[in-house]
């Protein structure tokens, strides 16, 4: 795992985050349950817990889908290529690519076959952890590696970053057991943990 | 554009061209000391990754050059590919990846080698026109 310099980081005092959408974007409960869901995955390994409230301009994190230049010099270019960005701590601004094809629901069922889609929540889950204060990994299986291939699904902690993020936060005091999680996909969608963390 | 499943995508939309990276492709193969029409573009896709300092911006030919070979060497590393200094068909194939839009290399620091929180440094030269690749593990 990797940090950016200086390793800037949530302060101790602000253990409970709060996150909002941009009102401007009409999200359905189900494209915000996966954002729910992206951000369960790291308070399920660290000391860090998110709420969704509504005040966008109060909230700690801040998300919005945007197309082209969405005004902080890092314009979006259309379907692919760099499909978000989000700002390291105590930013806590996240951006998306409005114009990407976006798959809420973690199917993969003849995923594979669509070459111009890409899975919302593993793209949340690696911007979460931008937004936490890690940077890229060169770890390929990891989170927090750059790249995702369309059609892939890809939202389970490794190792690499879990240590990153307990190195910044600590672990959760919930969490036994220094390995990742390894409940499978399937498992995790129709657990507990994922109707829980719905909106 | 959100969509339940794949299913629900109109076949218009599933294998939608890449705008502007799936023409990086036509570099293939590319290497120093060559000068190629619109190379300037991979170094700005590479300026915008932080590979290459913002203080060279405005200022890219089509050229080779030694800026280019030092950050296509830097991504290559942070990729773990052969480290060429050319743009070979897996660092293309690699480039034209979707991706996040946040740099790999952030103040000239690339981050992203193997291992715990190592740091590798990007110096540059003060007088700006040849790039000195330095590394110091931390």
């Amino acid at each position: 795992y990797t940090l950016f310099p200086g390793e800037p980081r949530w302060p101790r005092d602000r253990r409970d985050l709060t996150y909002a959408f941009d009102p401007r974007n009409p999200l359905t409960d189900e494209v915000k349950g996966v954002f729910a869901r992206a951000f369960g995955r790291w308070s399920e390994v660290t000391a860090l817990n998110f709420t969704n409230i509504e005040s966008f301009t109060t909230s700690d994190i801040t998300i919005g889908f945007y197309t082209g230049d969405h005004g902080d010099g890092e314009p979006f270019d259309g379907v692919l290529g760099t499909l978000a960005h989000a700002f390291s701590p105590p930013s806590g601004k996240f951006h998306l690519d409005a114009d990407e094809n976006w798959v809420v629901s973690g199917d993969l069922d003849s995923f594979l076959s669509v070459t111009a889609a890409v899975d919302l929540e593993s793209v949340a889950v690696h911007e979460i952890g931008h937004l936490l204060g890690l940077g890229h990994s060169s770890v390929e299986e990891s989170i927090m590696y750059p790249t995702i291939t369309t059609g892939k699904r890809k939202v389970d902690m490794t190792s690499d970053d879990v240590e990153g993020i307990q190195y910044l936060y600590g672990a959760n005091p919930n969490f036994n057991g220094t390995s990742p999680p390894t409940a499978t996909t399937r498992e995790r969608d129709t657990g507990s943990f994922g109707a829980a963390a719905r909106i | 554009w959100f969509f339940p499943n794949t299913t629900a995508i109109p076949p218009s939309l599933r294998n939608t061209t890449r705008v502007f990276w799936d023409a990086f492709s036509n570099f293939t193969g590319c290497h120093h000391g060559q000068n190629v029409d619109g190379l300037f573009r991979i170094k700005k896709y590479f300026q915008r990754f932080g590979y290459i300092p913002e203080t060279y911006s405005g200022n890219f030919t089509d050229d080779f050059d030694d800026i280019l070979k030092n950050a296509v060497e830097l991504y290559q590393k942070n990729f773990r590919l052969n480290v060429t200094g050319q743009l070979d068909a897996l660092t293309i194939k690699h480039i034209v990846v979707p991706r996040c839009g946040n740099p790999d290399v952030v103040n000239g620091t690339s981050l992203m080698h193997n291992g715990r929180r190592k740091t590798f440094e990007v110096n540059f030269s003060p007088g700006g026109k040849v790039p000195r690749l330095h590394t110091v593990k931390h």
